[in-house]
């Protein structure tokens, strides 16, 4: 038996709003500390893992481990008939072909219930190993989600270079060229525009700006974002999954990884 | 030109 109740729906909607363009289909992995999903894009230079910690939910029960294996863009369809304060519990019983969902609304006479067929699918587990980067860039999440759209005016691809001055992006394309530069900012009064770059080496690395694009979809989820890079590995764009109560508390529930494969030099 | 990677250059079956 796996049950589990986030006391905000929305949380949910805006994990799913998050992958489901970048990944149709995937594998949540349920065990007693939490939720997990890996999935990559289907040409592979992607990959998006998603974490949700157990002590997270309002209630969380999973008795044995489980693979539930489903259509992501049915279940976005689905969370989307759940209010965006309603309660969300996930059900699914042992070998059961299938999951519950069950939306509380606040007014508590409410109750609405769906069920989303299971699949079968063959997953490619890709060992992530730990690295530690040589650069990681922290910055507010909508001014990346704007860089990123902003340069794919200009060109396909951004090349993020780091250096002791700060960090810039910039483009090239037919009509020209593009670039933004960032240095490291502190505000007390504003944390959530800061930006933090630690480095230990200068670097400059190379990404298509279709995948960051599809990445910053999960910019409603935390109002920072942060990257990591180092040559010759993958970058990774971090998204804390936070969940805002009503009380105006920040519940740091979980993260979104995103990895994308660095174009390289022919 | 630059040419795009995969993930399986970088990170390996588990």
């Amino acid at each position: 038996m796996f049950e589990a109740k986030l006391d905000r729906g929305i949380v949910l909607k805006k994990i799913l709003d998050a992958i489901n363009q970048l990944v149709n289909e995937a594998s949540w992995e349920c065990t007693s500390s939490g939720m997990s999903l890996q999935a990559m894009d289907t040409s592979h230079v992607s990959l998006v893992a998603v974490n949700l910690n157990g002590d997270g939910f309002s209630k969380f029960r999973c008795d044995r481990n489980m693979v539930l294996g489903m259509n992501l863009v049915n279940l976005s369809k689905i969370l989307k008939c759940a209010g965006n304060d309603d309660k969300v519990t996930i059900k699914a019983a042992d070998g059961d072909d299938k999951i519950k969902l069950i939306f509380e609304a606040p007014n508590e006479y409410e109750v609405s219930q769906y069920e989303i067929k299971l699949m079968n699918l063959d997953a490619e587990y890709l060992g992530i190993p730990e690295t530690s980067y040589n650069v990681t860039v922290k910055m507010p999440a909508a001014k990346f989600q704007r860089i990123c759209r902003d340069l794919n005016q200009i060109g396909d691809a951004v090349t993020i270079s780091c250096t002791k001055s700060g960090v810039d992006f910039s483009a090239t394309g037919d009509l020209g060229n593009g670039s933004v530069s960032l240095s490291q900012n502190s505000s007390f009064d504003k944390p959530e525009d800061n930006v933090t770059i630690s480095m230990q080496e200068p670097l400059s690395q190379t990404f298509a700006l279709k995948y960051l694009n599809q990445f910053t979809k999960a910019t409603p989820l935390c109002s920072q974002v942060t990257l990591s890079l180092s040559p010759d590995v993958p970058l990774v764009v971090e998204y804390k999954i936070i969940e805002e109560n009503e009380e105006d508390s920040k519940n740091e529930i979980g993260h979104i990884r995103y990895y994308l494969a660095p174009k390289i030099d022919d | 030109k630059n040419q795009q990677t995969t993930m399986s250059k970088y990170f390996g079956n588990s």
